[in-house]
Order: structure tokens, then C-alpha cells, then sequence
């Protein structure tokens, strides 16, 4: 039979699989490559030159010198959650945001080394330079569909910070604050972001709106598959 | 597949030939991103020694060798394969919209030899 248009041949389909790769079905993808994976690509690149450095000196094999963990395999996630944040409950909540990252894609093989959130509220330079912030971070507990609205009242508190600002990136080491740690393959994870003024103070108007607008979120997942690795050469 | 040479066959000896893989000649530029392409090559060229003792060669492809000088027709001559390889990094999408950097061993001949 004849493939259907834009079908991959069984042929295709196989050295894709044996590879380790799912391309996108549909149309090409547009999403720009975040400037973390272009570095990290290039420090792959640099560091499998053949190099004139002793043994010592040589790069890890399986390990991703710029973040510091082992692992084989990079993937930048993106936010998920709803698009438009829901009004604060409360009067001094500034923006609460549901995050949802699907994780559906890990194979079991995989081993997590590092799993990084980070939030870029983009350059809110008018918005209370001087203010201080203070973020909540929560998990959603319980099962929940793609999709499907997010039971607010089901919420565990993972931490609780305050910034001076929100002009840089913020990041957090999620595998440290004891998600994912154990035995159990997460398939996807639903977090709660709260963000409210560090300091009573009235806020410019429109700038809690501005701040859920402008904010990104992502996740950082390294993967160490064993079966990808070679062991280094042993000296005889 | 193992071919038979006689020992004056006009074939170059095992080398490492130049192959430049084109991610978009096989229609995966779309979701590749970087590399576009990548200088793989691969492994073609006679076995046939003494000529073959320049590069790596097992013990063993030496005593195939002999052998086939003796007797072609029921013992093939060593086989020209990759023995040093290097890796490579690709960046790409992958069908849940995430950028994927991953890594891979064995992808690049960097040496070929008699096995």
C-alpha cells in the first residue's frame, strides 16, 4: 500500500526509532531555539573535536559540563498552562499563574539529572524596580487531564522566596525540591506560581496584567539513558 | 557483504572514504536544527596482506587473509570496517514541540580497518 502523504515509510519509521527520534507530524515546527540549547549545542560540538588535551583534561563522557549533572539527552519544555492568568483571589496577589509541563515523552529508561524551572517575566523595568517580590511555588496534587481546569484548592506549597527583582531569569532546581526524586515516572507536572509585591505599595495600574502577560516559563530536563553512553576506554 | 578479490584486484586498500550526511537530501531539515549536516564517511577498500598490515588489523583477519590466499573460493578476505569512531550532538524538535540536544555516539569514522 501506498504511504498517505506526509506519512513516514515503515523503512523511515525505523531508523527514526532506532535513533531515538519522534519528529513533528505536522507542519514545521516555528519556535524559536532558546539561546541555553544553542550553547549547550555548541559546547557539544566544541567538545567532540578531537583535542591534544591529557586524559585528565578530557571532557566527561555523558556529561553536560555547563549545568553540571550527567546526562545524554536535553530537552527544553514549554509552559503548557493556561494562556490567559485568572484574576488574583486576593488583594494583594499580584498574579497567579498555572504551570503544566508535559513530560509524557520520557522513556523509562531514562534516568533524570536535572529538572530546572525557569521564569522569565521578560523586562518589567517601570514595574516597581525598587518593590521586592515574593514567590510561591505549589503542586498541584492529584491526577489531572491535558487540558482539564486545575482544582485550586489541591495544592501543596513547595517554596516560598523573595526577590528584589524581576528583571532577571529565575531558576529552580525541581529535582531538589524533592519532586521527581524517587521511584515513580512523573507524566507530566502541574505547578502554581504566585507572585504578590514584597511591601505594601500601590502598584501602577495594569502592571499585575502586564507581569502574567510578559511572563514565560520553561523547563530544563537533562536525561542520562545508559544504553547511549559508552563507557571510557579501559587501559590495558 | 564480503566480496571476493584476488590479491592484485585494482581496489584501493581500506580506508576511510569522505561521506557527507545531508539531513535535507533525506528530509529531515525541517525538524533538524543544527547540525544541517554532518561529515560521517564510511569504510571501503581491500583487505589483502601485506598490504592491509599499514592499518588496524586484528590477529585474526591476518590468519583470514592467509587463508583466503590459499583457498578464495570457501574463505573470504577480511572485511573493511569502522574501528575508531567519533560523536556527534544534535539539536532538533521533537513531536511534542520541545528542542531536544541529544547526544550520540558512533556516528563519525574516524579510522577504518581489517576485521
Amino acid at each position: 500500500a501506498q504511504p498517505q502523504p506526509g506519512a513516514l515509510s515503515p523503512q523511515a519509521s525505523a531508523l527514526l526509532q532506532t535513533l531515538g527520534l519522534s519528529p513533528p507530524s505536522g507542519p514545521p515546527p516555528t519556535r524559536p531555539v532558546p539561546s541555553v540549547m544553542w550553547r549547550l549545542f555548541q559546547r557539544g560540538t566544541e567538545a567532540a573535536e578531537p583535542q591534544d588535551l591529557p586524559q585528565e583534561s578530557q571532557p566527561l563522557p555523558c556529561h553536560v559540563e555547563e549545568l553540571g549533572v550527567p546526562g545524554n539527552i536535553v530537552r527544553h519544555v514549554l509552559d503548557g498552562g493556561a494562556s490567559a492568568p485568572p484574576e488574583p483571589a486576593s488583594g494583594s496577589l499580584c498574579l497567579e499563574k498555572p504551570l503544566f509541563f508535559n513530560l509524557s515523552f520520557l522513556d523509562l529508561k531514562e534516568q533524570l539529572t536535572l529538572v530546572r524551572l525557569e521564569l522569565n517575566f521578560g523586562a518589567p523595568g517601570d514595574l516597581a524596580p525598587d518593590q521586592g517580590w515574593e514567590l510561591s511555588l505549589a503542586q498541584a496534587q492529584g491526577p489531572r487531564l491535558w487540558g482539564q481546569p486545575l482544582h485550586w484548592h489541591q495544592r501543596e506549597v513547595l517554596l516560598s522566596r523573595t526577590v528584589p527583582s524581576l528583571r532577571d531569569p529565575l531558576y529552580f532546581d525541581m529535582l531538589s525540591l524533592g519532586l521527581m526524586g524517587n521511584s515513580t515516572f512523573p507524566h507530566n507536572l502541574s505547578l502554581v506560581l504566585e507572585v504578590l509585591p514584597a511591601r505594601e505599595g500601590a502598584l501602577p495600574p495594569g502592571s499585575c496584567s502586564m507581569l502574567g502577560r510578559s511572563l514565560e516559563a520553561s523547563l530544563l530536563v537533562v536525561t542520562l539513558d545508559p544504553q547511549l553512553c559508552q563507557p571510557a576506554p579501559r587501559k590495558r | 557483504r564480503a566480496t571476493h578479490h584476488s590479491p592484485d584486484s585494482p581496489d584501493p586498500p581500506c580506508a576511510a572514504r569522505q561521506l557527507y550526511i545531508n539531513f535535507q537530501e533525506v528530509g529531515w531539515h525541517n525538524w533538524i536544527i543544527a547540525p544541517r549536516g554532518f561529515m560521517a564517511n564510511y569504510c571501503q577498500g581491500h583487505c589483502f596482506f601485506p598490504t592491509a598490515t599499514k592499518i588496524s588489523s586484528l590477529n585474526h583477519a591476518v590468519m583470514q587473509s592467509l587463508m583466503h590466499s590459499v583457498a578464495p573460493a570457501t574463505t573470504p578476505p577480511p572485511c573493511c570496517v569502522p574501528v575508531k569512531l567519533s560523536p556527534i550532538s544534535v539539536l532538533f524538535y521533537d513531536n511534542s514541540d520541545n528542542v531536544v540536544l541529544r547526544h550520540y555516539e558512533d556516528m563519525v569514522v574516524d579510522e577504518c580497518g581489517c576485521r
